[in-house]
C-alpha cells in the first residue's frame, strides 16, 4: 500500500465540486463521479471536459426508484447505468437540480460512458485503501451528521458522536494519506494521523474546497459500511494503475 | 432615540455581529432583523456555534469546527435538506411499504 494516494493529482480523473443545492442526489452524484473517474484513469474520456462532467441528472431522472432528489443509493444508480445500456453526454443530458420522473429519455441518446458491473468491496480500510490506489476512486456512504459544522482538518469521531451504523450520505473516496501531528508527549512529540480524502457535493466553498478528511483506520462516520464501485473494463487481468503521491 | 425590540434583545452584542458577517459571508437574509424569523435564525446559529465549540473539544482528530455556510440550519433541517430520510441499513429502499393495523401508519 502507497504511504499517499491522491487521484485528484492526475489531470482529468476527478472533476470539479458540484453542488447538489436542494436536491438529494448526493447518491447519483458520487456514482457519476465514480464512472467518470474509472473512465479517466483508463484515459477513454477526460473527466473535466464540459461535455461529460455531471451525469447525475440523468441518473434521476431515470431512477429506478422515482424522485431521486428525494435520496437514493449508488447501487441504484449503477443499476440505472446497466439498465440503459451506458451515460449520455452533458450535452445531451443538462444537469439540473431537479427531477421530471418518467422523463428519462436515456434511450434518444448515444451512450458515451458504460460499466460491466458494480462491486461492494470488503468492510477493511486496508482493503479499501489497496482498491482505491489500484484501480481508481470509490463511492462510500456515511453518517453525515458532523460535517454541518465542519471547516478543516482530519475528523476523528466515536461512535458516540458520529454513529457508523446511521450512514445516510454518499460522497467519493478519492485518496488518503497521513500528517503529522505534533502532541504534548515528549515520549511521542510527533504522531501520524492517516486520514481519508473525500469528495463531497455541497459546492466548492465547504470544507476544504469541496473536499472533507476522516481518519482512516477507526470506520470513521461508518465509511466500510457500503463502499462501491463501478467496474468499468473486461475483468482481463491488467497491470493495475497506480495512484500519484 | 427609541430602544428597538433587537435592542433590549439580551444575547451578546458580539453574537449579532458574528452573525451579521455569516449573512454577509453567505449570502443570507431573513425577515427585517426585528422579525420572528431573524430572532429564530439568531437563535439557531448561537446553538449551532455551542454544537461546534463541542465538536471541536470532543474531536481525537484535527478536524476544525466552527460556522459554516450550513450555520443557520437546526440539525432537523440539515438532515431533511441532504440526508437519506432513511439511514441506509435501517429501512432499505428497495422494501415493500407494508400496511399495517393502524390507519396511516406504513
Amino acid at each position: 500500500l502507497p504511504r499517499t494516494c491522491d487521484w485528484r493529482n492526475k489531470a482529468g480523473i476527478i472533476s470539479r465540486i458540484k453542488n447538489q443545492e436542494n436536491c438529494k442526489c448526493c447518491w447519483a452524484m458520487a456514482a457519476a463521479d465514480n464512472i467518470e473517474a474509472l473512465w479517466g484513469i483508463r484515459g477513454r474520456i477526460r473527466a473535466c471536459s464540459p461535455t461529460l462532467s455531471p451525469f447525475a441528472s440523468e441518473l434521476l431522472d431515470c431512477n429506478r426508484c422515482g424522485d431521486g432528489c428525494q435520496g437514493g443509493f449508488v447501487w441504484d444508480a449503477f443499476i440505472t447505468v446497466l439498465n440503459n445500456s451506458g451515460l449520455a453526454s452533458e450535452k445531451d443530458y443538462p444537469f439540473k437540480a431537479s427531477v421530471k420522473t418518467h422523463r428519462c429519455l436515456a434511450n434518444k441518446y448515444r451512450k458515451v460512458a458504460w460499466i460491466q458491473d458494480f462491486i461492494m468491496l470488503e468492510d477493511n480500510e486496508h482493503k479499501i485503501a489497496q482498491y482505491l490506489a489500484t484501480h481508481g476512486p470509490i463511492t462510500v456512504t456515511i453518517n453525515m451528521k458532523l460535517l454541518q459544522h465542519y471547516k478543516k482538518g482530519v475528523i476523528k469521531a466515536k461512535p458516540t458522536t458520529c454513529d457508523p451504523q446511521l450512514v445516510n450520505h454518499s460522497v467519493l473516496l478519492v485518496g488518503f494519506g497521513a500528517e503529522t501531528v505534533s502532541s504534548q508527549s515528549h515520549l511521542r512529540p510527533h504522531r501520524s494521523t492517516p486520514y481519508w480524502i473525500l469528495k463531497n457535493s455541497w459546492g466548492a466553498h465547504w470544507g476544504e474546497e469541496g473536499y472533507f478528511r476522516l481518519h482512516r483506520g477507526s470506520n470513521s462516520c461508518g465509511i466500510t459500511k457500503y463502499p462501491f464501485t463501478a467496474r468499468v473494463d473486461q475483468p482481463v487481468r491488467k497491470l493495475p494503475v497506480s495512484c500519484p503521491p | 432615540d427609541s430602544l428597538g425590540p433587537q435592542d433590549l434583545d439580551p444575547r451578546p452584542l458580539e453574537l449579532k455581529e458574528v452573525f451579521k458577517l455569516f449573512q454577509v459571508q453567505f449570502n443570507r437574509s431573513y425577515s427585517n432583523p426585528a422579525g420572528s424569523e431573524h430572532s429564530r435564525r439568531l437563535d439557531i446559529f448561537a446553538h449551532n456555534l455551542a454544537k461546534a465549540q463541542q465538536l471541536q473539544e470532543e474531536d481525537l482528530g484535527t478536524a476544525e469546527f466552527g460556522m459554516t455556510s450550513l450555520s443557520d440550519l437546526t440539525e432537523e433541517e440539515f438532515g431533511k435538506i441532504f440526508g437519506h430520510q432513511k439511514a441506509v441499513g435501517e429501512v432499505p429502499r428497495m422494501g415493500r411499504k407494508v400496511g399495517s393495523e393502524q390507519q396511516g401508519e406504513t
